[in-house]
């Protein structure tokens, strides 16, 4: 089975808001 | 066929003709009767102007034939002829045909640097020693490993009352010297401007009178420079540019007046003269067509067993490397396009959050992946994985 893609909306950036990556 | 090339097209020594290179150059005499004119001179009268351009015209199509100096009556007697033969020629002859007496004293001069200095070729006296503090030339050349300016007699007068100056570039040159492969035989031929120095008339013979009894002249034609437009073996003929200079058509990835340099992007080993056995010709880059420059390293050069020695220089399309031939950092081979496509070089792509890094395998693209994470751009969680919502671990496993 094929994985869906990772979601970037799912992400919690709360705590790791440095390491968001720009959009 | 092209003389800089076999029939397989492969590079070869060339070399052009062998030409008169003063033939219609214009000549500078420090002396020239007619100015202000007397009954047989007159420099504003073509018909009684013995100019010193008479001695380059092409033989036969002047009148009068022959350039005359001033009179002479009193020391000094030197009269210069100069003649620019407007690049470098390797010389073969030099030769000069006098319509009187010939003097009994004659330098022969040549610079290499278009007259800025100059060194001798050969002197012609009937005393050499008091002329030139030189014995006369041994029969069989120089002693000396290399070329050397000797003395030889002067100019002998023939029955017709003139006399003819004639010297070869083997007169002052050992024997067994082969021009390809003596660089100081190379040198010695080797000449941009001729000039001949007369010092003393006929009429003085061998004394060293300062006032001549009988008033004289210098008169000479057919200055003859025969030699071969220097080229370093890679071009056949040398031509005219656009601003009327005279330059070698180079060919084996050599430029400049005489070839003596290699093309901008032909540096993969170092500039060399063609010889009759290698041609030497200059090697273009290897950049698999991703770089328009490259530079030469000697040391890169010597490793390789003096095979190649070029380095690319801004290599383009996202390449890298001595001859652009892998991918930078941030790219990967695509294995669907040859080296020399544009778009060889493919984006990692590596996901922002899935990957460890930015920069994949060059080779296979793979991005290095956290853990749990799969995909060429570690942009899914492998099986038995779930995505989570913490960043750092995208990927966590199911429960």
């Amino acid at each position: 089975d094929v994985m869906p893609t990772l979601d970037m909306a799912l992400f919690d950036w709360t705590d790791y808001e440095d390491l968001k990556p720009e959009v | 066929a092209d003389p800089c090339y076999d029939e397989a097209g492969e590079p070869r020594c060339c070399i052009p003709g062998l030409v008169n290179a003063a033939l219609g150059r214009e000549v500078l005499a420090s002396s020239t009767c007619g100015r202000p004119a007397n009954r047989i001179c007159d420099s504003s009268d073509p018909q009684r102007a013995h100019s010193a351009d008479l001695l380059t015209s092409v033989p036969g199509t002047a009148s009068p034939l022959c350039w005359r100096s001033d009179l002479l009556q009193r020391a000094p007697f030197n009269v210069t002829l100069t003649v620019a033969l407007g690049k470098a020629f390797e010389l073969v002859f030099v030769s000069l045909r006098f319509c009187s007496a010939p003097p009994t004293s004659v330098a022969l001069l040549k610079s290499q640097d278009h007259g800025r200095s100059w060194v001798p070729l050969g002197f012609f006296s009937s005393s050499c020693s008091l002329d030139y503090g030189r014995p006369p030339a041994p029969a069989g050349g120089p002693a000396g490993p290399g070329p050397e300016a000797l003395c030889f007699p002067a100019p002998q007068a023939q029955p017709d009352g003139g006399g003819l100056l004639a010297f070869s570039v083997q007169d002052g040159s050992p024997q067994g010297l082969d021009l390809d492969n003596s660089p100081v035989l190379q040198d010695w031929v080797t000449a941009t401007d001729i000039r001949i120095l007369l010092t003393r008339p006929a009429i003085l013979g061998d004394t060293r009178d300062p006032v001549v009894t009988v008033p004289y002249s210098y008169s000479a034609t057919e200055l003859q420079v025969g030699g071969r437009c220097k080229c370093n073996g890679h071009a056949s003929r040398c031509l005219l540019d656009s601003h009327g200079h005279l330059i070698c058509d180079c060919q084996h990835g050599t430029e400049g007046p005489d070839c003596s340099r290699c093309k901008p992007f032909f540096c993969d080993r170092p500039w060399q003269r063609a010889t009759g056995q290698e041609a030497h010709a200059c090697l273009a880059c290897s950049c698999n067509g991703h770089a328009r420059r490259c530079r030469f390293n000697m040391e890169l050069y010597r490793l390789s067993g003096r095979r190649s020695g070029g380095v690319c220089l801004n290599c383009r399309h996202n390449t890298a490397g001595r001859h652009c031939h892998y991918c930078r950092e941030g790219f990967y081979r695509d294995p669907g396009r040859v080296l020399s496509d544009r778009r060889a070089c493919r984006a990692c792509d590596c996901h922002p959050v899935g990957a460890a890094g930015k920069t994949c395998n060059q080779t296979t693209g793979q991005c290095p992946c956290k853990d749990g994470v799969t995909g060429l751009t570690c942009n899914r969680c492998a099986p038995g994985f779930q995505q989570s919502r913490s960043p750092v671990a995208p990927c966590v496993k199911t429960p």
